[in-house]
């Protein structure tokens, strides 16, 4: 039993869960050898997660979020520039992540600002359960999207404050506010439906810790016209602003995992071998003589 | 003789084919098709892309010379050997999958967020015998 739970590959990927009409058929594939305790013990990690959730079943697990429409929309978009309708991952060098994690706030307590104007700031809490410990974060994005339909003017200029709020355990006062940074971006809303506000430096120290839950606060204030040719920034745009989603483009170090370094590497440790020549092996002393073969060799 | 005999005259030029099915057995180990849509397993429900899948498979015999066409070690025709000539409860070698490419997949998580992730060596792309 021992050497066939070897024999059971470890690469199964988690792609296997078991919806729910497949339960019977994956588990008597996942099913242990009776009395086979040691053996399970022996089993990859992924493999106890998936006879596990075998005996979920997909539907009768605690009702979950909807994924948002617009939030799917984006990431069939990010689907379509990261691999081919295959389902191939394009070699494209400069996408150095395998994962990309979309979450949407699970609660957000809107208030407006007194202020005049539409200062739109919402408390987003975000639970990040679902990136695993050997998912590495190369960058993390607050993806807000527009309604485009609102007849904007072409180039707009927004500012985000953005605050992470430590939750003091000790005293029950609200969460205190641990840091924060402001953040302005300008751009052509009539081009853009989507706007990406790069927060990784901002998350990293939170993210590093293996943060379950990232609470913040974010003020989004957007106005009409454009600093450089300096027009008077008036009459703050009434816009519906989306809560944001919160983006993570992580590098998956798990073995089922897709490692493009690692094929390339690969590539490169089988490439066709070039011929050696055989001058490069003659000692230096016969410099001269090699020298000259290899240039009558050339005019030949 | 019987062979030549029944066999139709066949035309000089194609004498290599005509050969080669005495070479190398009929369903010699290769690459086969399979393309499966993730509708049909019931999981487009939290599998969103990609739409179709091609695992492929490897399946047929392995020649007893299967040195240098499949890659295999020298070990492949020692079992052979074995399996041939002195116990032939070990099995012949196997037709098994060599090399692999990686597979995009786009999912719904438990918790209504959203992954990309690639997968390495889920769609076989070249056969071996061991």
């Amino acid at each position: 039993p021992h050497s066939r739970g070897r024999v059971v590959s470890d690469k199964i990927s988690g792609l296997l869960v078991a919806p729910e009409d497949n339960t019977s058929e994956l588990n008597s594939l996942l099913r242990l050898p009776k009395g086979v305790k040691r053996g399970y013990a022996l089993l990859p990690p992924l493999l106890k997660v998936l006879s596990d959730r075998g005996h979920q079943n997909w539907e009768s697990e605690v009702p979950r979020l909807r994924p948002d429409s617009r939030a799917l929309r984006y990431m069939k978009r990010l689907y379509k520039m990261s691999a081919t309708k295959e389902g191939i991952p394009k070699a494209n060098k400069s996408h150095l992540y395998n994962t990309v994690r979309l979450f949407t706030p699970c609660s957000e307590c809107k208030h407006r600002d007194l202020m005049k104007g539409d200062v739109h700031s919402v408390d987003l809490l975000f639970n990040l359960d679902r990136v695993t410990a050997l998912e590495h974060l190369l960058k993390s994005v607050l993806l807000y999207s527009f309604d485009t339909s609102v007849p904007i003017s072409s180039s707009i200029t927004c500012v985000c404050h953005l605050s992470v709020k430590e939750r003091d355990f000790s005293s029950q006062v609200c969460p205190s506010i641990s840091h924060s940074i402001a953040v302005s971006l300008h751009f052509e809303v009539r081009k853009r439906k989507w706007v990406e506000i790069d927060v990784t430096s901002f998350l990293q120290p939170l993210i590093a810790t293996k943060r379950r839950n990232i609470h913040m606060a974010v003020n989004f204030t957007c106005l009409m016209g454009d600093p450089q040719q300096n027009t008077k920034l008036e009459n703050p745009i009434n816009m519906a602003l989306v809560p944001p989603s919160l983006l993570l483009y992580l590098n998956d170090t798990s073995e089922q995992a897709y490692h493009r370094w690692n094929s390339l590497r690969h590539r490169r440790k089988n490439p066709v071998r070039p011929r050696q020549r055989s001058s490069l092996l003659v000692p230096t002393g016969d410099k001269e003589n090699s020298q000259g073969k290899r240039a009558s060799r050339r005019r030949r | 003789d019987e062979n030549l005999k029944e066999a139709p005259a066949t035309p000089p030029y194609n004498l290599s084919e005509y050969f080669k099915q005495f070479l190398f057995p009929q369903n010699e180990c290769e690459l086969h098709n399979f393309r499966l849509s993730f509708s049909q397993l019931k999981w487009d429900k939290w599998i969103i892309a990609p739409h179709r899948y091609s695992p492929q498979y490897c399946k047929g015999d392995c020649p007893r010379v299967v040195g240098h066409r499949y890659g295999s070690p020298v070990h492949t025709m020692v079992q052979n050997i074995i399996y041939e000539k002195l116990d032939s409860s070990v099995p012949k070698p196997s037709c098994v999958p060599a090399e692999y490419s990686p597979l995009s997949v786009l999912t719904i998580e438990p918790d209504g967020s959203i992954v990309y992730k690639e997968y390495e060596d889920m769609i076989a792309t070249k056969c071996t015998c061991r």
